[in-house]
């Protein structure tokens, strides 16, 4: 483009005299120096350092998908587009802008010995890549539990979710503090949602390594090797599941044909980046006109 | 991309939204944008002349400089640009590989004005 007073403006950095030339003569793909500059203004927009080029292993879980849906029904005015937005958020959540995803690290999993009449994980979350500037409002782990099969192993689970102050020590016992608890039914196949807001608001203000979010599953019925499938906390628990199906000649329960990658445990923070205004949050989005 | 008509409904190239759809595959980011695929941008083009019609929402200063640049044409016209913007949503994978959904400020043109 050229200024008003007929002077072209200085080429941006990385950019050779010759690509603002190439353009304005419109030559039809771009120098790279430019294209890569333009790329660079258009990823910083998005608040991105640099380009994700992410691997073909990688995951959308199925509610981000279904919360993108609901946004973008509610932002066009279109119905049938899945569960409404207000009950895929939770109200402490309106104020947010941005919502991230973080699958725990399995290779840092810590698998405590399983009782009789419970069933614990240690899951552990790095949120280092939450942006400094992104405050944090309200945190939810997304917990799914398969529907038992039998009725005869139907009964009633207690979920508690503990944040870890203090890893386990040398008696195994950990320092850990309750944050949500619920007592679930066996017979559905859904996914169970804990706030975890003081634990993980924390996690993102000071940027230190973290111990992590304990799951315990009771069974208040007693602890049968099929009950303890019923809530998804650990790839072996699948594992076990899936290869019962097979045994059993019938895939049964929510699973759809999904695997782990999709029905594992998903910690999800709702934040705001403060550079928007009050109507780019989430659940306030403007009626298309 | 259409190219505003000369004239017409719009008349004398009056300043105008027209469509412009941004494809994210253009530029190779599907790989890593979910959702949407692509959207409606828009954008503004056009001229401001006197008298600005009322559903341009100019402003009084653009009022001003174009009742001045009618009888003094060495004084520009007022600008057509956006006056209202909307955000849209994006689902996308991070530099990390986290699944992020951000509500992004400004992206869609839905009124154009002089200004």
């Amino acid at each position: 483009a050229e200024s008003e007073s007929g002077r072209r403006p200085p080429p941006p950095p990385g950019a050779t005299s010759d690509d603002g030339d190439a353009l304005a003569r419109g030559r039809a793909t771009p120098p790279h120096g430019l294209t890569r500059h333009v790329e660079g203004q258009l990823l910083g927009m998005f608040g991105l350092q640099r380009r994700p080029r992410p691997g073909p292993g990688a995951v959308v879980p199925p509610y981000m998908l279904q919360l993108y849906r609901a946004l973008h029904g509610a932002h066009s005015g279109a119905r049938d587009v899945g569960r409404p937005l207000d009950r895929l958020v939770a109200r402490p959540a309106s104020q947010a802008n941005t919502v991230r995803s973080f699958h725990h690290d399995e290779s840092a999993e810590h698998v405590p010995a399983d009782s009789g009449d419970s069933t614990a994980r240690r899951l552990l979350f790095n949120v280092s890549s939450i942006p400094d500037g992104e405050v944090i409002t309200s945190a939810e782990l997304h917990v799914y539990r398969e529907r038992l099969s039998s009725p005869a192993s139907a009964g009633l689970h207690r979920i508690n979710v503990y944040e870890v102050l203090r890893p386990a020590a040398a008696d195994g016992t950990p320092i850990a503090r309750l944050l949500d608890t619920r007592v679930v039914h066996s017979g559905r196949s859904e996914w169970e949602r804990f706030d975890v807001s003081p634990a993980a608001v924390r996690w993102a203000a000071t940027k230190e390594p973290n111990h992590g979010l304990l799951v315990e599953v009771q069974h208040l019925d007693g602890g049968t090797p099929e009950k303890r499938r019923h809530v998804r906390i650990g790839r072996s628990l699948h594992a076990e599941a899936v290869a019962a199906a097979a045994r059993d000649g019938a895939s049964e329960g929510g699973d759809g044909g999904e695997g782990w990658p999709q029905l594992r445990p998903l910690l999800v923070t709702f934040g705001h980046d403060g550079k928007t205004r009050d109507e780019g949050t989430l659940l306030r989005p403007r009626p298309k006109r | 991309n259409s190219r505003p008509n000369k004239g017409g409904r719009r008349g004398r190239g009056q300043c105008a939204r027209y469509p412009l759809y941004v494809d994210f595959s253009d530029v190779g980011w599907n790989d890593w944008i979910v959702a949407p695929p692509g959207y409606n941008a828009f954008f503004c083009q056009g001229e401001c002349h006197f008298p600005l019609p009322q559903h341009l929402n100019s402003t009084n200063h653009a009022i001003v400089q174009t009742l001045v640049n009618s009888v003094n044409p060495e004084v520009p016209r007022a600008c057509c640009i956006p006056t209202e913007l909307t955000p849209i949503a994006l689902l996308y994978l991070d530099e990390y590989e986290k699944v992020v959904l951000k509500n992004y400020q400004d992206m869609v043109v839905e009124g154009c004005g002089c200004r």
